[in-house]
């Protein structure tokens, strides 16, 4: 990618992250729909030979040689059965029985996760710079598991259980489903064993944000990745008939609309449909748009579809305004004709104009890319939100990275649009998701891992919370990060510890670390059965102890999410009860020097807060210590949530934690 | 209907394996299959991130299948979106 390693603090700083011999040789596992081989993303030019222990395979298929493996791309398979059985043969004319990927999605993330430095990349001249992997020294292996039909659990699982026994230290998903059960989600039953066998797994949260409980990929064995933005932005100014200016974002790269104006329609009243404000394909009245610049609103279709849509019915430009829900988020789009994203406020005075005036007029002005934004990152309006409907006492998504208009490499098979009529080819594309923000996630594990080749997949996702920051440079707690979709300070929900931090996560001092037995405890509390988790953990071995006592609340997360219920609030409190207290329990390693930590606890108004101790003294790498931190609280009433922070410092390292509180 | 077939992920707990079976857990897989349903085809077998196998079954055969001796658990297939 361009611009995030410096947007992350780790261009340039490879003596960051020293590679500690053939142990910090990590290859990051990525399901996707696989890779474009001859992308310069995946040159391997100095890097040593690919270690001893690596079992991979480049699997050989339609358009793609086993010979297109290298030192960089290890390892290549494909796994089709599941989504040819479901979904009869595929067609072969759109898609290869191969790892070669047809879509762009899998070079992206792959890419973005660990490609190799290529100097000179851009996207038509967009985010021109040297494009990197977060990870540019680590080894790549891609596991097609998803095809222009979907990815299919059978598929999945067969993916994850070849990067497993390939070798792979670090898996990247950057896909999701409904948020089912534990025992019944594939990705979360892959993800036990891999975390099982020491694997990191890095997933995307999903893109149904701003609402509520939107996750995806909750389970506590899994990095759970939301999406934030860049200090990159690339504007384009819609100036009206009326004399007023609004800035909106394009990557509109061909020929610049006529500086005189061009009349201007609302979509909505150029259609025969009901819905004709959406730019549906067939929707545009042709001679009602011929010639004229077209306002449609984004929602039910692809952003980029209603682009051709315009283009097609004659239309000579396109302002897409956002609704409600994506707020002022900027998203960017190479769309292939003169067209400008506006936020939702944006777009309402435009039409309001068009509505007003007998007859408007208006003309776009792209103006290419534009670095040092500010403020940023401001958390994607899409990145699904919290609070964790699976479970709410793990707070969830763990963290945020960029994913909000990510330069990467792409496929030679499809546009930078992806819809079929776009014939254009790049070897880099600007896309945006959660999918961009995982393997960001997914990389930089990879740098940890192979700077610390002995900390647990637990203690790497520690190490990348604890170090989030939540407020923006400098500003203190008065700064807190934004939310695209309101303008307004985020919340835990939406960053959960925050945006990831790199250069501080290598030495975070302490960690939250997990093994196959706590989640195994954690399971218990939720009451699972030993079949359900033999089903999870692929063994009868582990099983709940009768008569113990078990609670999720001792999971010992690197955050804390305390759900009360109103109702016993309120019945304890009627039978005398002051308050009601939560107390959960977590055990810090040391990964640093010695060093006497003291802990910081604050929280909402009404919630009090008791750590036990409040000092901890660690006098050798290694060392354990455990603390207790009781909540007290009155009951508040059912929907209230409510925020604060938990931090253990030794004046050199910040070990914090997000506090998230419910009432339901 | 009855008769229609999808795909099911079939969960065994490895320590139930009948000995005659070995160490081939494929093989026990195949038999397990072949007892509930004679059509049904194996798609994979997985071993390390956990131990059972894919394959297409009606809906009266999973339901053998989940109540067959060794079985964990079966779960029907999901369809997973890229982010």
């Amino acid at each position: 990618t361009t611009r995030t390693p410096e947007f992350l603090g780790i261009a340039g700083n490879d003596g960051l992250f020293p590679q500690s011999g053939t142990a910090g040789d990590v290859v990051v596992g990525v399901l996707d729909t696989g890779v474009w081989p001859e992308s310069r993303s995946y040159d391997d030019a100095g890097l040593g030979e690919v270690p001893s222990w690596w079992k991979g395979e480049c699997m050989a298929g339609t358009g793609f040689n086993s010979s297109a493996c290298n030192r960089k791309l290890v390892g290549a398979r494909f796994f089709n059965r599941g989504y040819e059985a479901a979904m009869g043969p595929m067609d072969t004319t759109r898609e290869s029985r191969s790892p070669r990927d047809d879509d762009g999605h899998g070079t992206h993330t792959s890419s973005t996760a660990a490609g190799a430095a290529v100097s000179g990349a851009s996207l038509l001249g967009f985010a021109s710079g040297t494009a990197r992997g977060m990870a540019p020294r680590a080894r790549v292996a891609v596991y097609k598991v998803c095809w222009l039909g979907g990815c299919f659990s059978s598929d999945i699982l067969a993916g994850m259980d070849a990067a497993v026994a390939d070798g792979c230290g670090v898996l990247s998903l950057s896909l999701g489903g409904g948020a089912a059960d534990y025992a019944r989600d594939s990705v979360a039953i892959g993800a036990f064993a891999a975390m099982e066998q020491n694997v990191l797994v890095s997933c995307s949260a999903g893109n149904a944000g701003p609402g509520t409980s939107t996750l995806s990929n909750v389970a506590p064995w899994i990095t759970t990745v939301g999406a934030g933005t860049l200090d990159r932005d690339f504007p384009a100014y819609v100036s009206l008939g009326n004399g007023k200016n609004y800035t909106g974002v394009s990557l509109y790269a061909g020929k610049a609309l006529p500086s005189t104006p061009l009349p201007i329609v609302y979509a909505a009243n150029a259609s025969n449909s009901t819905a004709g404000n959406l730019c549906m394909p067939g929707t545009l009245t042709p001679e009602k748009v011929a010639g004229k610049i077209v306002v449609c609103d984004r929602g039910v279709s692809a952003r980029v579809q209603k682009g051709f849509v315009v283009r097609d019915a004659g239309g000579a430009g396109m302002v897409l305004s956002n609704t409600a829900t994506n707020g002022e988020e900027l998203v960017a789009d190479a769309h292939l004709l003169p067209a400008a994203g506006v936020g939702a406020k944006e777009g309402a005075a435009i039409k309001a104009y068009v509505a007003s005036d007998p007859s408007p007029t208006a003309t776009i002005v792209v103006a290419g890319t534009q670095v040092d934004v500010r403020p940023s990152p401001v958390v994607a309006a899409f990145s699904s939100r919290g609070p964790n409907m699976l479970t709410p006492e793990i707070l969830k998504p763990d963290i945020i990275a960029p994913g909000v208009n990510i330069l990467a490499a792409w496929t030679g098979k499809a546009g930078p649009t992806g819809i079929a009529a776009d014939t254009r080819r790049v070897a880099f594309n600007i896309i945006s998701g959660t999918s961009m923000s995982c393997p960001h996630v997914s990389g930089l594990a990879a740098l940890l891992r192979s700077a610390h080749p002995e900390w647990s997949p637990a203690a790497v996702r520690s190490a990348l919370m604890t170090t989030a920051y939540s407020t923006y440079a400098g500003a203190g707690d008065a700064n807190p990060l934004l939310d695209a979709a309101t303008g307004a300070p985020a919340t835990p929900f939406d960053y959960g510890a925050g945006h990831v931090d790199p250069a501080s996560a290598v030495d975070p001092g302490l960690v939250y670390d997990l093994g196959t037995a706590d989640y195994v405890d954690f399971l218990c509390a939720l009451n699972y059965t030993s079949t359900m988790i033999a089903a999870v953990a692929r063994s009868k071995s582990y099983g709940c102890t009768e008569g113990k006592a078990y609670s999720v609340y001792n999971l010992n997360y690197p955050s804390f999410a305390v759900a009360y219920s109103t109702a016993s609030s309120q019945a304890a409190e009627s039978s005398g009860a002051a308050a009601t207290t939560v107390t959960h329990r977590r055990t810090l390693t040391n990964v640093g020097a010695a060093g006497t930590y003291k802990v910081s606890a604050a929280a909402m108004p009404g919630v009090a807060v008791a750590v036990e101790p409040t000092e901890l003294a660690f006098t050798s790498a290694g060392e354990k210590k455990s603390y207790t931190v009781s909540f007290t609280a009155k009951s508040q009433p059912s929907g209230t949530a409510g925020f604060g922070r938990l931090v253990w410092s030794d004046g050199k390292h910040s070990v914090a934690s997000p506090i998230a509180f419910t009432w339901t | 209907a009855a008769e229609e077939r999808a795909t099911y992920i079939v969960h065994m707990a490895k320590s139930a394996m009948p000995a005659e079976y070995g160490d081939d857990h494929g093989e026990w897989y195949g038999a397990s299959l072949r007892s509930v349903s004679g059509a049904g085809k194996m798609l994979y077998a997985y071993d390390t991130v956990l131990h059972g196998f894919s394959a297409r079954l009606t809906a009266r055969e999973a339901r053998d299948m989940a109540a067959m001796d060794g079985v964990l658990a079966v779960n029907p297939e999901a369809r997973y979106e890229l982010h």
